[in-house]
């Protein structure tokens, strides 16, 4: 419905979930979604910075949402 | 520990600049 495919919605969901300061780091993403291939994540991180619904915080592994707040 | 002043300063430019990538895209459509 929001024109993202299932893994950028899991991964987007995830990081909106994150309550941290820094926010989700790309290690707990890959352990929470072990089902999926890295590379696959990584892809759905890069498309959902791209288009701005996350960005990176304190170093290129760790995001936050623009949704939140 | 909390965050330091510059990255919550980093932080925040970055989130301004996501804002406006989704801002972008969205006029696109």
């Amino acid at each position: 419905a929001n024109g993202l495919t299932v893994t950028q919605n899991q991964v987007l969901n995830l990081i909106k979930a994150c309550p941290r300061p820094e926010g989700m780091n790309f290690q707990d993403l890959k352990s929470q979604l072990h089902n999926l291939n890295v590379s696959v994540i990584k892809q759905a991180v890069d498309f959902l910075s791209n288009e701005g619904h996350i960005y990176s915080t304190v170093d290129d592994d760790h995001f936050k949402s623009t949704d939140a707040e | 520990p909390g965050l330091t002043e510059e990255q919550k300063k980093k932080i925040e430019e970055n989130r301004q600049k996501a804002l406006a990538r989704r801002a972008e895209k969205l006029a696109q459509q």
